[in-house]
């Protein structure tokens, strides 16, 4: 009982930090024996199975970086819990946009897309970019019309009837919650104006306007803590 | 999100992630999606890694960056998943977030923070797809 007990303690210090882990899966010690194999965030059963498909084929099988378009690719059409491809996570502005990267671990080469609009393969974009440009990161609608150079189809409209439902849903509920931060009003939609936190609000007097101290009105508009808001609201359909 | 890690036969390594981002994100927001060493990454000599959550906050970390960098250094795909988490959630106690590690032998771990996270696999020993569940 006078020995320290290393199972114990990391016992401990997991709870402690609130971390999870799992036990690895199974894996073989040495290489070749499970091979190939495919991974995924989430049980996004049919995008495995569809990387997998490709990844299997006879002979020397499908190559992982066409393994990962086809997995992807399965998840966007799905729209997996609606946090991939289109009709999903509108902006403030109701738009929904699409992000994604592919990476080639034998030459190390990437490509990527980000905030493209109209197009709806978002892998296949940025597989276009590591295939077909010496760029790693393109972005915005210029994404957009390379992709439709390189034959995507587009533009098409990214929005579907849930996502503008939960929009207009969020812009009744005073445009609650989003992401300003140290912005008036707090409370409701935009336009948004910065607001110069005093570096000492305790000792402040009257904010202008509320007829509340500065930490009152801080504390009411949870400026003082800004990021409560945002964990909040990340779950397992609101993430990246 | 998805983020994904492919072995093939040859041994060669890919990794990718789709995502439409947050929800209700200012316009003109990007997450960690598309950024590499955060989302995903991967090198044919070590292994790769997929990541999942809070982009903003993960994205100043370049958790699966880490991860990758961590194994080549000789830790193992479970203890460099709970390394990167740790490095997250020492500046961001409420963070959210979560990732898978695999190494080029094909062992894989998962770790997070804050959540529940699941992540999926098929390998040639598997008759499906197993989704391996990482509790808090």
């Amino acid at each position: 009982m006078g020995r320290s007990n290393p199972g114990l303690l990391l016992g401990i210090v997991l709870l402690r930090f609130n971390w999870c882990l799992a036990v690895d899966g199974g894996g073989a010690e040495e290489g070749g024996g499970v091979f190939p194999v495919v991974v995924s965030t989430w049980p996004f059963r049919e995008a495995v199975r569809a990387a997998w498909d490709v990844v299997k084929a006879g002979g020397a099988g499908g190559s992982a970086v066409d393994a990962v378009v086809a997995g992807c690719s399965a998840c966007e059409e799905l729209r997996c819990d609606g946090t991939v491809g289109p009709g999903g996570s509108p902006d403030e502005d109701g738009e929904t946009t699409l992000d994604a990267l592919i990476m080639n671990g034998k030459t190390m080469e990437i490509g990527a897309v980000a905030a493209m609009r109209y197009v709806k393969d978002a892998i296949m974009a940025a597989k276009l970019v590591m295939e077909h440009t010496g760029h790693t990161l393109l972005v915005g609608e210029k994404a957009t019309s390379f992709a439709i150079s390189m034959g995507l189809t587009g533009p098409t409209n990214l929005s579907s009837p849930e996502s503008v439902a939960k929009w207009s849903k969020w812009r009744q509920n005073n445009c609650q919650p989003n992401f300003w931060k140290n912005v008036n009003p707090a409370g409701n939609c935009g336009p948004y104006h910065p607001i110069n936190i005093p570096k000492d609000p305790v000792k402040s007097a009257v904010w202008e306007n509320e007829g509340l101290t500065c930490q009152e009105w801080l504390k009411n508009d949870n400026l003082l803590e800004p990021t409560n808001s945002r964990f909040k609201s990340v779950n397992r359909h609101n993430h990246d | 999100t998805i983020s994904m890690a492919v072995v093939d036969k040859m041994g060669h390594i890919a990794v990718g992630t789709s995502t439409n981002g947050a929800t209700f994100k200012i316009p003109g927001r990007v997450g960690d999606g598309p950024i590499p060493g955060s989302s995903a990454y991967g090198d044919d000599e070590v292994g790769a890694c997929g990541a999942t959550g809070d982009g903003d906050i993960m994205m100043r970390f370049l958790p699966c960056y880490q991860v990758v960098e961590s194994m080549r250094l000789g830790m193992e795909p479970r203890d460099a998943a709970v390394d990167a988490i740790s490095r997250i959630a020492r500046k961001y106690p409420d963070f959210v977030g979560a990732l898978f590690a695999i190494n080029k032998k094909g062992v894989h771990a998962g770790a997070c923070h804050g959540w529940t996270f699941q992540y999926s696999v098929r390998n040639s020993s598997m008759q499906d797809v197993e989704v391996i569940t990482v509790t808090p």
